[in-house]
């Protein structure tokens, strides 16, 4: 049996909005610690990997290891008629269940339940190794969506470059080009932290990082990891609870 | 123009 009650529904909802663009079916692979996604998109360029702790529910229940195959879109649908205050209550049964049922309810006297149908997925499950990277930024969450949004503007490739000035965000397109230069910053409203072991420079497609930022309404901030040659880790805390995490692997100069 | 990698080409199937 699996069932487990999120007070804040809302954070779920919030969930499903930020990866839903990227990934169409994903496991929710359910656990005695934690209720986990991790999926790449279609065309193998990221991962999304989804964590919330057994802590992040009340009542939470998980006799054994289950994986629930959902459609992202369809469990949007459903999270559509989430009141913004409800909590929603998770059930499933144990042996290959072929529905989860959910229940929403609020502080009024309503009670809703929806039965979302399950399928099975297989997955490609990566392993990610548990490096130190060399530059890692923590930023406003909002600021960063506004920056990548400015900037697509102009082309579909961003240069990240963390060095000593602070972290220059760099497109070059047919109209022309930008820069956007964030240094640190103790200001407490629109804090910057940087920490710096060596300069990085990569390229990323900003497409991708544009459905990150949909993870905004997640967290006030976001943290963005990188080491040379290899995938940046693009991260939104959920409290204490857990994190959204996405990678998406950069581009390289033929 | 850069080329897109795989991220399969960084991560190792488990």
């Amino acid at each position: 049996m699996f069932e487990a009650q999120l007070v804040e529904g809302k954070t779920f909802k919030a969930i499903i909005e930020a990866i839903k663009d990227l990934v169409v079916d994903c496991n929710l692979d359910c656990s005695e610690e934690e209720v986990a996604i991790q999926s790449m998109d279609s065309a193998h360029v990221s991962l999304v990997a989804v964590r919330l702790s057994a802590s992040a529910f009340s009542n939470y229940r998980c006799d054994r290891p289950n994986s629930l195959g959902i459609n992202t879109a369809n469990m949007s649908k459903i999270l559509k008629m989430l009141g913004k205050d409800d909590s929603i209550t998770f059930k499933a049964e144990d042996e290959s269940p072929d529905s989860l049922t959910m229940l929403f309810e609020g502080g009024k006297s309503t009670i809703a339940d929806f039965e979302l149908k399950l399928m099975d997925i297989e997955t490609e499950q990566l392993g990610i190794p548990d490096t130190p990277y060399q530059c890692t930024i923590q930023m406003r969450a909002d600021e960063f969506q506004r920056i990548v949004r400015d900037l697509q503007v102009l082309g579909d490739t961003c240069t990240i470059s963390c060095g000593k000035e602070g972290v220059r965000f760099s497109v070059t397109g047919a109209i022309g080009n930008g820069n956007i230069l964030v240094r640190s910053s103790d200001e407490d409203k629109d804090k910057v932290t940087i920490n710096m072991e060596e300069p990085v420079e990569l390229n990323f497609a900003l497409r991708y990082l544009n459905f990150f930022t949909k993870a905004t309404p997640l967290a006030e901030n976001v943290v963005i990891s990188m080491s040379p040659d290899v995938p940046v880790v693009v991260e939104y805390p959920i409290e204490e609870f857990g994190h959204v995490k996405f990678y998406l692997a950069p581009k390289i100069e033929e | 123009t850069p080329m897109q990698n795989n991220l399969k080409e960084f991560f190792a199937m488990v």
